[in-house]
Formats: structure tokens, C-alpha cells, sequence
């Protein structure tokens, strides 16, 4: 399994619609401070189900639609759409593609999509579960978060290493 | 949960002096079980100890060998148990040339199993890179990428 | 107490507005009294506003963003109230090469009348630098001292 | 007034005795990762008169002494002098030059030295009140303690400012 392709729109600095082509090995992403590096790795939480929006820098939900700047106008909803490939069919369904995506509207109102079927939060979090996509410390390592294994207390450390186990 | 969890322990702290070993060029790491009266509360310690130094608490470490180690920590789970990729943002900021060439060694390394999105700033890491996204606000506030060469992501990079 | 600190503040305020626009080319900051039933226990609240963005909270800076907002601060601190020397570790990692050189040049000014010792790791720091020291552990475990041209801390600095 | 020379011997890395000479203007420390660098920031905030070993990394008092390495046997006693020119009589004294030396044992009994003369800790502290000197957040700026001002409560961000004030 790995991950192939993002396309996102009005999610925080990304009010035009962008797409990135993901391949296997080391994708490197690079940009002048404040571009929307860190943004891009909201967005990849985003659609794998962070339920905490401080998670990703925010207070409320909607912190994560485009709010705007002094030329161009807020917009009304932010949405993502992740493929993963699973040819080798890490997770065991009948598709050698996956494709997840999460919509939010200005009234806090959320959606999420499997392979464009509307399913909850709770599907998302089944049918990766296991695979360790998406856990904080582990396979997500944001910004700043690097130091938090040595920083933890001894308990803390215990559960990131549950993940994994 | 107890018994699975030493069993796990037992291997994670193989893998991590392991990978600290490698990664440092030297030096030990180990993990061990808190002494804890409740042993379903009891935690992980972290113990290690620098090549030629002495065995020491982890606050007297340096910015750079706090964050190589946290880089052990982390690349030794991968290793043991491997996930479809991983995301990493700025993690080599504090690493000096020396110890940036280690972690990109042992990045590419895992990257034949895993796949990986690296947000970095450092051209070492960048250079390791198989496919190069640039991020750019030509309108101050709205954000574009592309795909880009090596040669161009050395002057955008900054 | 708070009749002075209030007109400390109205001056802060004018310093760090004056200093953020200046490091940042635009842009606003302000500093600004926190609203408390009791004035004794008020603290103080920080705004910004990067150029061609809106207004808004401190956790949605970027990690660059956050660096180069404290490092006005703290700027506009020692501008307004000079101390005889200032000691900085390391404050410049997380900024790209274009806000490097805006911090360089800054602190440049700065330096003519506040004596500065900066740690680093960063070319564009080495560069302004008017007396290096290099720091090497020829034996593990052990620190030497040595001064050395900016061609040499090139090398070392890594 | 400005910082010109300082010495040490035995305070943490630095087993063997070092001086350095420093100059007006922009002084640069330089070196790879964990040779001691921020080890000469915790060596001025000491002899400046830190109380709180735990700003310098520490538990204990005598954590700052010379612990040893594979080779060499821990030290004794950790010594550092700084020396800061007042021409400019920014502290209202006789001296042109004012040295200030702080050494601890192993049994954790320490001492300050002002001009060679023995002298309390609230004598270091009395003596650089006013000028900023040592003062956290303001003129003396640790590793990774950069974000503090953003991070601080809005009452401790005040608390920072009246040091400048
Ligand atoms: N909802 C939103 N609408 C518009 N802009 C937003 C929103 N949320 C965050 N931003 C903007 O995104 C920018 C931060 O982007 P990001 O953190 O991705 O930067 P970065 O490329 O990671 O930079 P650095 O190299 O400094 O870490 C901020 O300037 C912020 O204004
Ligand atoms: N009391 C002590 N005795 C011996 N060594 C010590 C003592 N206290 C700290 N050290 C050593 O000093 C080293 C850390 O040095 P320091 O933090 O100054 O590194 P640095 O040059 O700032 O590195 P970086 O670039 O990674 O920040 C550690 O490896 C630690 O073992
Ligand atoms: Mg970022
Ligand atoms: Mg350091």
C-alpha cells in the first residue's frame, strides 16, 4: 500500500483546487516559510479522521475552511480527497484502489466519502486500523512534534508504543 | 495486555539500541519497563548513552542528539513494523551536516520498504528525494505547488 | 505599578509594530492589555498580521512565521531597552533563506550598539559574524575552544 | 559596557580549562552537534548568578561539574570567571573592568567571587540589576526557548517585559 494521489480545495491556504502525484520511496516537499508545507500535512490528518481540530492547528472545525485574504473573499467549504493504492491488499476489500475524502461546510457540518460512498468517521477509522496510518508520533510526525517521545512521561511513551505493537 | 505488551517491549528495545547504534555509529539505547507498583500503569523509560560518553539522564543531552535520538526511536518502530508511509515535517532542523547524512542514510534505507512525504528545508534531504514537490504563494495568502527538479528546489527551498 | 507599566507598553507597542513591519517587510503586530477584572493581574496579548493575510489567532502562524514573530519581539525589546550583551542559541533554525537574511540584517543594526554572542548553524549567520569561535570535541566527551575564519567555520559549523 | 573574556575549567564538557576573548559587535559559536556549544550559554547564565539548576538542564547542583567520559575520571569542582569592560560606568562603580567568578564542589558547597573578593549571590544579583543581564527571554535566549513569548500565559508574558521595562 502506499499513497498516490492528494487533490484538495478551500482547505486553509489552498483556495484554488491542487492536486499532487504521490510514488513510492521519498517524496520531498519544499517552500519558503508560511507557503502551506505543514498545511499540506493538516490536510493528510484531515482525511484520515484527526477528530481533534487543535491536532491541526485550530479551534473550531471550520478553522479549516479558507478564510480568506485582503483581495480574495472567504469560502463556504473545504474539502479533501486522498487515493492509496492496495494492489498488495494490506487492507482486505475487493479494491486495488482506495480513495477517502472529507467535505465541511461554514455550518460545521461534515462529510466523509469512501470510493465516493458517504460512510461515518467510524468506517474511516476501521478500515485503517491497524495499518498505523494516520497515528501522531508514529507514522505522522508534525512540526515541532519530534521531541515529544523524550519529552512524554513514562506512560504517555507506553501508548504511542501500543500503535505499533 | 501485559504479557503481549513485554513480549513487544522486548523486541522494540532490540530494534531501537539497534537502529541508535547504527544511526549514531556507536553508543547504547535501551528501553525499559517502569517500576511501577500497578504493573498495567507502569511505563517506558528511555535510557541511552552517546559514543565515548558516559551513561547520562536525557535532559543533558545536546538539541541534535536529542533529536537524532528521537529519530532512532521512531525509525526503529517503522523498522519493526513497518506502515503503508510516513509523514515527516522539519524533523532534521536541529542535525548538523555530519548527522544529517546519517539520517538521510538510514531514511533511504527504510524508504525501500516505506514510502515517505518529507517536508524539509535541508538540501541533504532534499537530495535523497525521488519526486520533488514545490509550495509557493504567488497571491500572498493562497497557496499553489508543482512538481519540480532538483535544480529548482535548491533555490526555492531557502 | 500599573500607571508605569501601561506607558511601558504604549512604547513596547509602538517598538514591535515598528520592528515586525521592518523584519517582515509589512505586515501588523500589536501588543495589546489583556481584558481582566483586575488590572493588577492583566497580562498582555500579542496580534499579528503577515503581510497580505488577515488577522489572525497566533496558532495558525507557520513554524517560520511563529520564529520570525518572536525574534521581533524580542528585537523590539532590546531596541527600545538596550542591555549590554545579548545571548542567542540557535533562534535562527527554523526560518528559510529569505528570512534569514531579513534576521541578519537586523541584527546587524542591532549590533551597533548591543554586543552580541550568537550560537549557530546557520551560512548566512556565519557570515556577519565579527569574531568566530570553534567548538570541537577532539577527544569524546571532552569540549576545546578555538578561534577561527569564517572559512574554517564553515567547514566546522556543518 | 560589553562581555570580554571568560574562563572555566571542569564546568560540564569542558574538562580542561578554556578562555575565550570576545569583541564588540557580533560574536559566532560554531560546532557540531553536542560538542558543547550551548554548554558555554549555560556557563554565563551560572556565573550571572542562575539559582534554578533546571534552566541549565540539571537536577542537582553538582550536575554541572565535569562527570567524566570512557577515558577520563570525573572532576571536583567546575569553575567560571567572566569578565565584562565598564568603561562606560554602566554599573556606577570604580572599576573600568569587572570580573565575576562563581566555582562548586562535589559536596555542593559554592561560592562568588567579585574581583577576586568573596561575595554572595546577592551581590551578583544586586550588582547587574538594572542593566537586563542574564535575564531569560531578553538577553539571554536558550535553545529551543525561543517560542516561549507565544507560548506564555498573557500574565508571564508581562512578568518577561518588566524585565525591559
Ligand atoms: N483556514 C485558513 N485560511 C487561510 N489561510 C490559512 C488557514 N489556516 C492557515 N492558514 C495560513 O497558512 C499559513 C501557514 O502555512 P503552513 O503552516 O503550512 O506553512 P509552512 O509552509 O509549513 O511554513 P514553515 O516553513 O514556516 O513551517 C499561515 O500563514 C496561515 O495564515
Ligand atoms: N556535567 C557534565 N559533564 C560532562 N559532560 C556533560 C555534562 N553536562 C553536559 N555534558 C555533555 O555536554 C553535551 C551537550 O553539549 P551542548 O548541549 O553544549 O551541545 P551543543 O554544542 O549545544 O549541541 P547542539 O548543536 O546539538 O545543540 C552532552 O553530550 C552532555 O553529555
Ligand atoms: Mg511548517
Ligand atoms: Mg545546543
Amino acid at each position: 500500500m502506499y499513497l498516490k494521489h492528494l487533490e484538495m480545495k478551500g482547505f486553509k491556504s489552498f483556495a484554488k483546487g491542487i492536486e499532487i502525484d504521490f510514488r513510492p520511496g521519498i517524496n520531498v516537499i519544499v517552500g519558503p516559510n508560511g507557503c502551506g508545507k505543514s498545511n499540506i500535512a493538516d490536510a493528510i490528518r484531515w482525511v484520515l479522521g484527526e477528530a481533534n481540530v487543535r491536532n491541526l492547528r485550530g479551534q473550531r472545525g471550520e478553522d479549516v475552511i479558507f478564510t480568506g485574504t485582503d483581495k480574495k473573499k472567504p469560502l463556504g467549504m473545504a474539502w479533501v480527497s486522498m487515493t492509496v493504492d492496495n494492489q498488495d491488499r494490506v487492507i482486505s476489500n475487493d479494491y486495488s484502489e482506495i480513495s477517502v475524502a472529507r467535505r465541511i461546510y461554514r455550518n460545521g457540518e461534515s462529510e466523509f466519502l469512501l470510493n465516493m460512498n458517504q460512510v461515518r468517521l467510524k468506517d474511516i477509522h476501521s478500515l485503517f486500523a491497524g495499518t498505523g496510518l494516520g497515528k501522531r508520533g508514529y507514522s505522522i510526525i508534525g512540526q515541532g512534534e519530534l521531541e515529544q517521545v523524550l519529552d512524554a512521561k513514562p506512560f504517555e511513551r507506553r501508548l504511542l508504543m501500543e500503535e505499533a505493537a | 495486555m501485559n504479557q503481549r505488551f513485554q513480549e513487544f517491549l522486548r523486541l522494540a528495545n532490540g530494534s531501537f539500541n539497534k537502529t541508535f547504534n547504527t544511526i549514531f555509529e556507536g553508543g547504547e539505547a535501551e528501553l525499559l519497563m517502569e517500576n511501577h507498583e500497578n504493573p498495567l500503569q507502569a511505563g517506558v523509560d528511555i535510557m541511552v548513552k552517546m559514543p565515548g560518553k558516559r551513561r547520562q539522564s536525557l535532559n543533558l543531552l545536546s538539541g541534535g542528539e536529542r533529536a537524532l535520538t528521537c529519530i532512532a526511536f521512531i525509525f526503529s518502530l517503522l523498522a519493526l513494523k513497518p506502515t503503508p508511509f510516513c509523514l515527516i515535517d522539519e524533523i532534521d532542523a536541529a542535525l548538523d551536516e555530519a548527522n544529517l547524512g546519517r539520517f538521510t542514510g538510514f531514511l533511504r534505507k527504510l524508504a525501500e520498504t516505506i514510502q515517505f512525504v518529507v517536508i524539509t528545508h535541508r538540501q541533504g534531504t532534499i537530495e535523497i528525494g525521488d519526486n520533488i514537490y514545490g509550495v509557493t504563494m504567488p497571491e500572498q495568502g493562497m497557496s499553489e505547488v508543482f512538481s519540480i527538479t532538483p535544480r529548482e528546489a535548491e533555490e526555492l527551498a531557502g
